[in-house]
């Protein structure tokens, strides 16, 4: 079948319309933070912006017509680094500063309650200061967003079937849309065809950043839950002991 | 994957 008839710049607009709204915590914050008041928030925070990101993803141009199996093991294998990259996007113009939501902004130090997350606060705050330096554009956001879904699980397995291969080469297809469509955001921004390469190397080379801090993160979640520092539920056990299990 | 095959398998509102 043909590639997606959609053209870079018709392929970001739809990705820029999927952006999931932007979500509160909704809760009274006890200060100064416990290890499991900062926890309980962060996961509930987290259980939230998982539905959001599932019907995010379905309105990746193409992210549906993969078979369902594709489906779940993508959002499975990228979650939270889906959830990390949306958190540096929100803080990239606050310096030091995590913003989880509007109403819910930690300093770094405020990290020191919870036993093991400063390293993971520091590996967001530098990744986020990288992507300041590099004055990332929300159409390079979205564009590196979208590579995360579609590439997290293309190396964890080999297709098996003939479903499998047939909806593996349709998400080459769609990974390549997404490639064209970054190239296009950078091409907007004025700079000379060598710096355009190279400044879509430096962003996807900050993927792999984002893959480890994920992992960190991942790993802090699955202690803080066999610890019953926080009790984890729903989508968001759910998500987290697909991880686990596969990892373990 | 009972949530998240329910969420992913709802029609989109």
């Amino acid at each position: 079948s043909p590639r997606l008839a959609l053209t870079p710049e018709q392929f970001i607009s739809r990705i820029m319309e999927a952006e999931p709204p932007q979500i509160y915590l909704m809760e009274e914050l006890k200060k100064p933070f416990t290890e499991s008041s900062m926890m309980m928030s962060l996961t509930n925070l987290a259980d939230k912006e998982l539905v959001l990101m599932i019907s995010w993803a379905k309105k990746i141009p193409g992210f549906m017509e993969l078979s369902l199996s594709d489906q779940i093991h993508l959002l499975k294998c990228c979650w939270l680094e889906i959830l990390m990259l949306g958190l540096m996007w929100r803080s990239v113009d606050h310096p030091g500063k995590l913003i989880f939501s509007p109403d819910f902004k930690l300093n770094r130090d405020e990290g020191q309650c919870v036993e093991g997350i400063m390293e993971i606060f520091d590996m967001l705050l530098a990744a986020t200061s990288r992507f300041r330096e590099l004055k990332l554009q929300r159409e390079e956001y979205v564009c590196l967003k979208a590579m995360i879904l579609l590439n997290s699980n293309l190396c964890n397995t080999t297709p098996q079937t003939a479903e499998e291969v047939e909806s593996r080469a349709k998400l080459l297809r769609l990974l390549d849309s997404v490639i064209d469509a970054l190239v296009w955001a950078i091409s907007k921004l004025g700079l000379s065809s060598q710096q355009q390469t190279l400044r879509l190397g430096h962003l996807t080379m900050l993927l792999s950043h984002i893959r480890h801090v994920s992992n960190k993160g991942m790993d802090h979640l699955s202690t803080m839950k066999r610890k019953n520092v926080v009790l984890v539920y729903d989508l968001l056990l759910e998500m987290l002991d697909a991880n686990t299990s596969s990892s373990s | 994957h009972t949530k998240l095959l329910q969420l992913l398998t709802t029609k989109p509102e």
